[in-house]
């Protein structure tokens, strides 16, 4: 009698996982912007045999936003995920892999992430802070007051903003504006960017030093800025692609 | 009546007898949630 078809992969089976794994490394890798996103659920995955030790396997996942940006070099088992009363952010990926005499490769991969519902972070928790639109007027405020001062009290280079990663507004008990931006080191310290900012350009490629800010405005009962950055350090071939220059 | 009666105990005993304590496997798909559920 013929052999029985092998039972259907799931989704918790250790092959799943490995292909996995190999999909949100690889999605990771890719990204240019916003922050690294982390396996929560194998939602589906598919085999289609092409020959002998030749298989395509369909994944669709389900990922969560972490603390880790895009730029930094936290290996993704170390970065935290944002938990839901902090407005996670959920990703869905549909993702093309082959298995070829049993390694695993990505062909082809699409996301799309969204935050979560604002109506679910208020049941659970009705002072929570929510995401804002990274275009809203006291983020960007928020954000140009934080580099601002930040660069005003550095002994360090001069930075400029990359992009914007998040911003959150909270009203009760007190109105306080969170934000999370990318920065880039320039070729000025803060001294020389008083006298000529315009020349402060980004470090080439080959001395690029890319960091993150978090800055916490405090707008009532009294007006208080907080900020932090931290610089990464060169790393070499990790490069900033500008919005707008992205490849899908 | 006699002839209902035969068909229905008949049914009962085709179906396979399963062990006490049998539990289903879980399904394949979806798997397991690492973190939480949005």
């Amino acid at each position: 009698a013929p052999a029985a078809p092998p039972a259907p992969l799931g989704c918790d089976d250790p092959e799943s996982e490995a292909a996995a794994e190999v999909a949100v490394n690889y999605i990771n890798g890719h990204s240019h912007h916003g922050y690294k996103f982390a396996l929560n659920r194998i939602e589906d995955v598919r085999v289609v045999p092409q020959g002998p030790n030749n298989d395509i396997i369909f994944l669709e996942l389900d990922l969560l936003e972490t603390k880790c940006p895009i730029l930094s070099p936290t290996p993704l088992a170390n970065c935290t995920v944002r938990s839901f009363t902090e407005h996670a952010v959920e990703g869905d990926c549909d993702v093309k892999l082959q298995k070829l005499d049993g390694k695993i490769s990505v062909l082809a991969s699409k996301c799309h992430s969204h935050a979560d519902s604002s109506e679910d972070i208020s049941k659970v928790c009705p002072d929570c802070p929510q995401l804002a639109s990274l275009n809203n007027t006291e983020v960007l405020e928020t954000v140009s007051a934080a580099l601002n001062d930040f660069n005003s009290k550095t002994t360090g280079p001069y930075l400029r903003l990359l992009e914007i990663g998040r911003g959150k507004i909270q009203y009760h008990p007190a109105h306080v504006v969170a934000v999370e931006f990318a920065v880039g080191a320039t070729n000025c310290s803060a001294e020389e960017a008083k006298v000529n900012v315009g020349a402060c350009q980004l470090l080439p490629e080959d001395q690029s030093n890319f960091g993150f800010c978090i800055g916490t405005m405090v707008k009532l009962p009294t007006q208080n800025l907080e900020v932090d950055c931290q610089l990464y350090g060169h790393q070499p071939g990790v490069t900033y692609v500008h919005a707008g220059q992205d490849t899908s | 009546p006699v002839t209902k009666r035969a068909v229905a105990e008949a049914a009962q005993h085709d179906k396979v007898p399963r062990p006490v304590g049998f539990v289903p496997p879980p399904p394949p798909c979806p798997g397991k949630i690492r973190h939480f559920d949005i």
